[in-house]
This record gives C-alpha cells, sequence and structure tokens, in this order.
C-alpha cells in the first residue's frame, strides 16, 4: 500500500504547492509510482501545475515522468451513511483509487484550517511542513517570548498535529514522521536565521521533528509553473544553459529534502 | 466616516498581514486614527503583530503610536434577523464600532475564500493586493498562455473582486481604487521579473487596477514580529544602526507605496 506523504501548513505561503510538486516529481523520475491529490479545492495550485506539465508534454509530444493527479469524486448526500461528512467519504475515495496502484502518494493540503486537511494529517505516514524563515510563519507553530526567544508554547498548527497523533495513536497506526522544511532561506540576514534556527531546534525536541536542510530562495522553484516542469526536468526538455550555478544548487537542496524524508526504498 | 481599506489577495502567503500591518502604522504615525480588523480568525496574523507591539510598549514603559484593534464581537444566533448570516452582523458591528471615530480602518484578509472576505472586499473603498512575483500567485488573478504569456481570462480572486465591484455600483457606493502591490521583489532574477510584470500591466488594463511600485525582499519587513514594530519605529525605540542601506530603501518602498494609495488627506 503507497506511502502517504502529507504537505501541511495552515499558514499561507510557506511553499507546500511547490514542495509537493517537486517531491511528486522527483519521486517519479526516479521510476516511483506517485499519486498526487490537492485539497485546497478552489485554489489547486498542486493540481494546476501537474494539469500544466501534462499540457506541455502534449504540446510538445514529450513524455515525462508524472505523477497520477486525481480530482477528489463527487458524492451525493444520499450516499453517505448517519452522520458521516461528505469530506471524509471523498478523501478516503480518492486514497483508496490510488494506494494500491502506488508507491507513494503526494497530498498537498489548503494553507488553512479545513476538516480535508485535519483528515488528512491523521493519514500521514510522512508529514512535510514547509515554513518561511520568519516569525510570522513560526508564530503558527509555537508561541515565543518576544525577549528571550523562548519557547512558551504549541500554535494552532502544532496542536491540530498533536491531535492526528492522538487519533493515529489510537487506530494502532505508525507514528507520523515529521519533517519541518525552512523554505525561501535569503542569501544574507544571518542574524534572522540564526535566531529562527534556534527557535526551531528548541521546538523540535518539545514537539518532536526533524528539521530538513532548507530551499533558498531560488527563481528556478517557480518560474516553471506555466509550463509544469521543474528543474530536474529541463536536460530532457533540451533547455540550455540550465546547469547555472543556482540550479546546481537547487538540485542539491532537493536531494538532501529527499534523503532527510528517509523514504522506505528509495535511494538518493 | 472612516476610508476603508481592505488588504486582500486569496493566495496564501502574499504578504497580507505584513502590508497591513506596515500600512496601518505609517498612517498612525502620521497622526491619522486607525482602526484595523483581522478577518483570519484563527491565525489573526494582523491581531497577533499588534498584540506584540502593545505588550512592547507596556514593558518598556513606552507611547508608540498605534491603531485601534478590535477582534470581532461574538454574536448570539438568537439576535440574528430572518437569514442573515453571522460573520455578516459580526463585521457591521465591529465596522461600526470603528468606523465614526477613526480616518481609515485598515482590514487583514485570510488567505482563501471565505464569507467574511467577500462581505470586505464589498466595503472596500481601497483595496490593496500583495502579490508574490510568481506565476503560481499570479495563477488566482488571471490564467496565461503558457508559449505566449497572453492572458486568457480572469480566475477565482479577480472574479470575486469583480462580484464585489458590482454589488457596489447595485448600491450606488464609490467604485473600488484597487492597487496591486508586487511583493517580495528578489534583487536578480530579472527575466522571471520582466515576464511578471508584462503580464501585470496587460492585466491591469482589462481588469481595472493600478500597479504600485513594490517591496522587496528585506528582513527588516520580518524581524519585528515578536516585538510588534516596524521600520517606521526603530528611532523611537532608540534601535542603533537601522538606517543601513536596506532599511532606507525599505522606508522609501513603504513611503512610495502610501503615495501610490492616494488616500484622501494623506500627505506623505
Ligand atoms: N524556494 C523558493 N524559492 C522561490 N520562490 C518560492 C520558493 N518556494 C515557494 N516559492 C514561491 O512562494 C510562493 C508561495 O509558495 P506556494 O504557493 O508553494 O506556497 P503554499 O504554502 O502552497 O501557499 P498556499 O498557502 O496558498 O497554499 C509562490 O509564489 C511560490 O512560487
Ligand atoms: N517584503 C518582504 N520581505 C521579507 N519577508 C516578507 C515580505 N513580505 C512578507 N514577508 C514574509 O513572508 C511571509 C508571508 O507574509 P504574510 O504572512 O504577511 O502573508 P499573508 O498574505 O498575510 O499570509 P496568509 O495567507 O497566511 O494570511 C511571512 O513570513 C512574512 O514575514
Ligand atoms: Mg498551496
Ligand atoms: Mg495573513
Amino acid at each position: 500500500v503507497a506511502h502517504i506523504i502529507i504537505v501541511g501548513n495552515e499558514k499561507g505561503g510557506a511553499g507546500k504547492s511547490t514542495v509537493s510538486m517537486h517531491t511528486a516529481t522527483a519521486l517519479a523520475r526516479m521510476g516511483h509510482k506517485v499519486g498526487a491529490l490537492d485539497l485546497d479545492l478552489r485554489q489547486k495550485s498542486f493540481g494546476r501545475y501537474l494539469e500544466n506539465r501534462a499540457a506541455f508534454c502534449a504540446r510538445n509530444d514529450l513524455e515525462l515522468p508524472t505523477p497520477i493527479y486525481r480530482d477528489l469524486p463527487a458524492v451525493e448526500q444520499a450516499d453517505l451513511s448517519e452522520g458521516e461528512n461528505i469530506f471524509d467519504r471523498r478523501l478516503s475515495l480518492a486514497v483508496a483509487s490510488l494506494e494500491n496502484e502506488c508507491d507513494f502518494l503526494v497530498i498537498d493540503c489548503p494553507g488553512s484550517h479545513t476538516r480535508l486537511s485535519q483528515v488528512a494529517h491523521s493519514l500521514a505516514d510522512t508529514l512535510v511542513t514547509p515554513l518561511n524563515d520568519s516569525y510570522i510563519d513560526f508564530d503558527l507553530l509555537a508561541r515565543t517570548d518576544p525577549e528571550t526567544n523562548k519557547i512558551l508554547g504549541p500554535s494552532v498548527y502544532s496542536e491540530m498535529v498533536w491531535n492526528a497523533r492522538q487519533l493515529r495513536a489510537q487506530a494502532g497506526l505508525k507514528p507520523i514522521d515529521w519533517i519541518v522544511l525552512r523554505n525561501r532561506l535569503g542569501a544574507q540576514q544571518m542574524h534572522n536565521k540564526k535566531k529562527v534556527g534556534q527557535a526551531l531546534d528548541d521546538l523540535s525536541k518539545r514537539i518532536g521533528f526533524r528539521v530538513a536542510p532548507g530551499f533558498s530562495e531560488r527563481v528556478i522553484f517557480r518560474e516553471l509553473f506555466p509550463r509544469g516542469l521543474t528543474l530536474l526536468d529541463l536536460r530532457d526538455v533540451g533547455v540550455k544553459g540550465q546547469m547555472n550555478i543556482s540550479n546546481v544548487a537547487a538540485r542539491q537542496e532537493l536531494r538532501d529534502l529527499l534523503k532527510e524524508l528517509r523514504l522506505p526504498a528509495v535511494d538518493v
């Protein structure tokens, strides 16, 4: 049965859809069978990214390793059992339709608190939480003392993850392997970087997650969205000059993330 | 009655809370009376930023010009009239409690599509939409042709703004002055910057918004959140060395935004 990777953070713009696309595509390019779901039903950035990929391949008569994307199936209210939530049913049908044929299932969550996102977190074998290197983003993980930088306690998003962990423990499921990924790291900003890094290390010990090496702010992570490509695909589509320093470094950052995820049967 | 400034974009992480805080604080520092509301009831980044400011001032026995922040009042279901939406009532009570005593009301919206956000957009005299310089963000404003970069049509967020404009026109209210602000601009990335800039210019003519000069990616826009300060406050709190090049440029970017907003009785 597929290993389920949830990419979540209720803070908006942390990099969830970007990380989902790069992780799912990298695994597909390694030859694994990868399913993809997007729980942000209105914005659908991950779904749109994959639709753009399919359209690009069709236009250029090209085949690229591509995750299998599915919309959540529609369900009639009448088909639900007593008191069942319609989103729970839609999600479990979508997961069931992919988990037997795939090695991995990558599920992108919206940047807000929804029932779909809560349920998805309780399905996670691996949870990846991208985070902007900023106290505004950190504030959703934990409250800190502004003078001492000490952790005062968890906040809304970590509490949600805690609840998902409890649900899994009660159901006798494997614990969630939670990885926080620092995203859009700037080249300078040493002082802020050190302080946020320190706060993350403290928090990781208290609430139990690992901190992955991180992605820098690089235009290559964003500019290929209209064609549905990632930096890993550039060689296949004959794009010249893609081996500039930033792209080589971006490739290494992506490789480091995949290593840190410690996924079953994945040799990076 | 207060001039209402809505800061909105249903794309997560565009910079809404950051722009709300900097705009509201800059106006308060100019001597205007400013009210503040945060419609992201769970995340409350703008509200938390202002709470941090009040706490910092109390700790240091300091007075800084500060927007008046209010939570949305609680309302009993029983007090609603037939078919009235509870969020509509909570928002109109909050606005009514501030609009007579303030010159400006700054309202931060969540990074998703909610009823509160929709209603708030129909109250806008000025709408400010921050945007990351990325096609993933642009995708929520309009669909573009990946080969020609031409605009194919509006997408979900622009349609929501269009609906809000219709509602105001039917009610005989002044049209919304809509300003899009490019945010977290990088120093390099010339090629991507030019393409997104071109697409924005095309779109601004089709759907009627102005493009403000923009904020660069600067750590000073984010590192003061725990103390509730902005770069404009640094002199008042005796922080040395705050006039480095990046902070001087950030101050100018904020001033350029305030000019572009063309607010009544504001001399920047
Ligand atoms: N490492 C990076 N370098 C450069 N740009 C990035 C990087 N990661 C993400 N971005 C850009 O930052 C913005 C936010 O990223 P993304 O949309 O993936 O976040 P999200 O968490 O999925 O947002 P939402 O909360 O709306 O779902 C996008 O414009 C994206 O292109
Ligand atoms: N110009 C800037 N320079 C540096 N960092 C910035 C800038 N603008 C915003 N940020 C950072 O980017 C992240 C997103 O900004 P912010 O939280 O204000 O966006 P938002 O649109 O309010 O997000 P949400 O959708 O969650 O409400 C935060 O970590 C913030 O500190
Ligand atoms: Mg997303
Ligand atoms: Mg916000």
